[in-house]
């Protein structure tokens, strides 16, 4: 169970400063899959980044199975992070001098009871590059191998930025059926950034933002 | 005009060795929109990188406005390529240590009559983030950065590696009908790779490829 209460982040730096959420309650539960919608700059991922306490928050209270994350120290939360939560990224954060089978190997050593590394490599489609250095993939194979590296250790609760930007719709589809089976099998809990309405259609809650703030949070049957 | 014959393209590193492209013939006349269409994978990218001069190739020729860019050097080539040449990365290859402003102005400070830096800001909505780093910025705010900087220096051509891929409905709109005014305006050529084929109905003619060859080249009415 994650549980926002009251949250509001700024962004402060020099002359800069962004109110990038603002009063934000919600709550997700276990084993539910919640898509996060709206425009680009609505504050998507940085509600995401302090959902899994990769980023701190100003003001308000964030508890995730009863551990209040807001108020561990940031080596606290990483080790946190590191043992329940996997993480899909916006840009992937793929360690460049590591190849895509030892990328993903960081993620299987987080877990006691990994998936088969070349197992999750084949679900994606990309055993084809085990051997290869990010920079010599494509847009959508470092894409899959960030996939892959989130999924390998099997979290309690799986964030995704934006998972399938970089992918055709057939590998798009692939990837979603994946995430859908972590979610039905293993009872995962799943929360989605997409900028794609017809995504949101495999969640259980939609949530929109816009400038900060949460406009609308629909309940609805999932596919 | 850009014309392309016999192209082949490998990538060979150590055991690596990937046959990117394999016998590419094509051409693009002045003022077409051309959209590539194809799987992750399947030579999209490359194929842009080496019709623009950032990469080599290993067999054939490459011709654009009646100069062989495939037999200059790559001082050569990046000259040609500064002086003619938009370009929109996957990776929107953003200078860190600049500042939005700053990373625009270089693609201004590389034309004789550059758009107003202010008014491409304003146009693809990034006015409010001027004075940031990179860093500090959305996803979908970066790539707009990425376009803007691109289209600022008024390229003969302009190469846009899924330029739309971060944004929101609302936002790809407006960043496609201001490729789309470019081209009407300026007669600029677009080379436009996307994976959402419903992007492809602004072009006179859709190329698909698959497994680094073109399976496909269609003729359209653009819209
Ligand atoms: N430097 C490299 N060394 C080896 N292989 C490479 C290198 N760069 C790209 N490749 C391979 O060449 C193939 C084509 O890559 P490319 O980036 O052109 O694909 P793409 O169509 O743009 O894919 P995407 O839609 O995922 O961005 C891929 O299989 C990729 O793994
Ligand atoms: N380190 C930072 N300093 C200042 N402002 C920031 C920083 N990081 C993000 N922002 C701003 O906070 C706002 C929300 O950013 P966020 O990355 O959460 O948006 P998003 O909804 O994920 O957008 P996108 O769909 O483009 O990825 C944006 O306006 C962005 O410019
Ligand atoms: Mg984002
Ligand atoms: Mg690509």
């Amino acid at each position: 169970m994650i549980t926002v209460k009251n949250v509001t982040k700024v962004y402060q730096s020099g002359d800069i400063k962004v109110d990038a959420l603002k009063n934000i309650d919600l709550s997700i539960n276990d084993g539910e899959i919640v898509v996060l919608l709206g425009p680009s700059g609505s504050g998507k991922s940085t509600l995401l980044n302090i959902l899994s306490g990769l980023d701190s928050i100003d003001q308000g209270e964030i508890v995730i199975n009863d551990q209040e994350i807001s108020s561990l120290n940031q080596v606290e939360r990483t080790k946190f992070r590191r043992n329940n939560l996997g993480f899909i990224f916006q840009q992937y954060n793929l360690l460049p001098s590591l190849t895509v089978f030892e990328n993903i190997e960081i993620g299987a050593q987080l877990s006691k009871n990994p998936y088969e590394i070349k197992e999750i490599m084949n679900l994606v489609g990309i055993e084809a590059h085990i051997n290869k250095y990010p920079y010599q993939l494509s847009g959508g194979e470092q894409q899959r191998v960030s996939i892959a590296r989130a999924i390998v250790k099997k979290p309690n609760i799986l964030f995704c930025d934006e998972p399938t930007g970089a992918l055709d719709e057939e590998t798009s589809k692939e990837v979603l059926s994946l995430i859908q089976r972590l979610n039905k099998d293993l009872k995962t809990t799943i929360v989605l950034i997409t900028h794609n309405p017809s995504i949101a259609e495999i969640a259980d809650k939609v949530i929109t933002l816009n400038s900060g703030e949460i406009v609308n949070i629909k309940n609805q049957i999932k596919k």
